[in-house]
């Protein structure tokens, strides 16, 4: 059971104007760092317990089964800004979900890191194929001190009409290798809300 | 080696010389010229014993007065260009600390400059901040605007307060607003606005040029208070890489509203591996 309030306190701590300019000492830095990171890996526990029990629900309603397998641990990726994920990265099978935190609906460009240019399928709830695209990350980006990461592509896809306040889940594969070209190819999109 | 659009004439789209460089930009009829590049100011260095030798430091910005080194330099550095069906991006290295990703979305009425700055060296002893610069035609006459801490965009004029006759020593960090989301220019033709992910200073130091800056490194303690000079490091000792993002949008006051709260209030991603079972499984 993660706790909210580890995020609402570290959030009411970095209301300080020292957390926003930076006219804090460098220990206190890390200190907000620290107690910010672990405000969100509680959060990440909370959406991973909904996000279980809504499908649990509607596994439950449809073969009677109740719990769902302790594999399927949903996570976040703090280092998406850099493009690094080890679950996109090592996994050749993924679920994203979408989180639309605004009132009305959002297109959201979703860009997972991934490892080769290999082509990958991602299909909407309804199964449907999305367009989606192969770029290389850039060299810039690779080569920040401390990256840790095997990936040298971005998957890019449209996360299209996302719910207000609700979510969409994508099931991403990855399928055999292939020449850039076919990775670059789009299919064809004809999912509609 | 060619000039190349990003986007279309039915969003905003770029145009991009042979050498990365930003050259103009348009929205259907509307078109500015637009031209952006990458500098540092170096920091002034003082014992602090009387303001004119003050530091420049984690609580003023305070330059030394010079005019700004340019560091993207377009004929040094790598350019890489890539177009499909859902985003067209264009690469640039300038150095072994400064780069950027230009992109535009297919379905989008913004685009993208994505920095990369940093670790900034400091092997020379001069503390550095950096800013990016965007230059267009608009004839903003003085004006420029910033928001109030997302709230309403207050109207700044170049070297002049309205309530007291202003005698401006410093004129350029004199001249620097916060930027929270947003700074913006225009005239009667056109609207040039710059929204930010994040917290920054910026101003309008000559008409139609906008300037934020995203990431600074100083060696000296400004005596303010903090005790310690802003030079963070991490990585043994190496100093900290910036990465952020500007979304420029050009004309439409509207569209940018719904920007600035899809940014704000970003989408979240969360991702399951899910090994060994198919979709209809999982589904």
């Amino acid at each position: 059971r993660g706790d909210l309030n580890a995020l609402r306190s570290a959030m009411g701590v970095l209301q300080h104007h020292d957390a926003i300019t930076g006219t804090e000492k460098q220990l206190v830095a890390f200190d907000y760092a620290r107690i910010l990171s672990e405000g969100i890996a509680q959060c990440e526990l909370v959406v991973d317990a909904a996000l279980r029990k809504i499908i649990t629900q509607k596994k439950a309603a449809k073969d009677g089964e109740s719990k769902l397998d302790d594999q399927f641990q949903t996570v976040t990726c703090p280092l998406l800004n850099i493009s690094q994920c080890a679950t996109t990265e090592d996994n050749k099978a993924f679920v994203v979900t979408v989180y639309n935190p605004l009132s009305k609906p959002v297109t959201h460009y979703v860009r997972l890191p991934v490892k080769d240019n290999l082509n990958y399928t991602v299909l909407c709830p309804m199964g449907k194929k999305q367009v989606t695209q192969l770029i290389p990350i850039s060299d810039g980006v690779k080569r920040i001190p401390g990256r840790a990461s095997k990936a040298g592509y971005e998957l890019v896809f449209r996360a299209k009409n996302l719910p207000p306040l609700g979510f969409r889940s994508y099931y991403v594969s990855q399928n055999a290798k292939t020449d850039e070209d076919s990775a670059f190819a789009a299919t064809q999109d004809n999912y509609v809300l | 080696g060619e000039k190349t659009v990003l986007g279309n004439h039915m969003s905003l789209s770029l145009t991009v010389d042979e050498n990365g460089a930003l050259s103009a930009a348009s929205f259907g009829d509307r078109s500015v010229s637009l031209k952006q590049d990458i500098y540092y100011y170096a920091g002034a260095v003082g014992d602090n014993r009387e303001f004119k030798n003050r530091s420049s430091g984690a609580y003023i910005f305070r330059p030394t007065g010079a005019e700004p080194i340019l560091l993207s330099d377009n004929t040094k550095g790598s350019v890489k260009q890539y177009k499909g069906p859902i985003v067209e991006e264009v690469q640039i290295i300038y150095s072994d600390w400064v780069s950027q990703t230009i992109r535009k979305y297919e379905d989008e009425q913004y685009a993208e400059v994505n920095w990369v700055i940093g670790p900034i060296p400091i092997y020379d002893n001069i503390g550095k901040e950096i800013i990016v610069r965007y230059d267009t035609d608009i004839k903003s006459d003085k004006v420029f605007y910033t928001d109030s801490n997302g709230r309403e965009m207050l109207k700044r004029v170049r070297d002049f307060r309205p309530t007291w006759q202003l005698q401006l020593t410093e004129k350029i960090s004199g001249n620097y607003y916060p930027v929270t989301s947003k700074i913006t220019i225009k005239d009667d033709k056109n609207q040039f606005s710059v929204l930010t992910d994040r917290a920054q200073g910026g101003s309008s130091l000559k008409d139609g040029q906008i300037e934020l800056m995203v990431h600074r490194r100083l060696l000296h303690d400004d005596a303010f208070g903090v005790g310690e000079a802003l030079n963070e490091t991490a990585f043994g000792g190496i100093g900290l890489v910036a990465a952020g993002t500007h979304y420029l949008t050009l004309g439409l006051p509207s569209a940018e509203k719904f920007l600035a709260q899809r940014k704000l209030m970003d989408s979240w991603i969360f991702l399951t591996p899910t090994p060994n079972i198919t979709f209809d499984q999982w589904q």
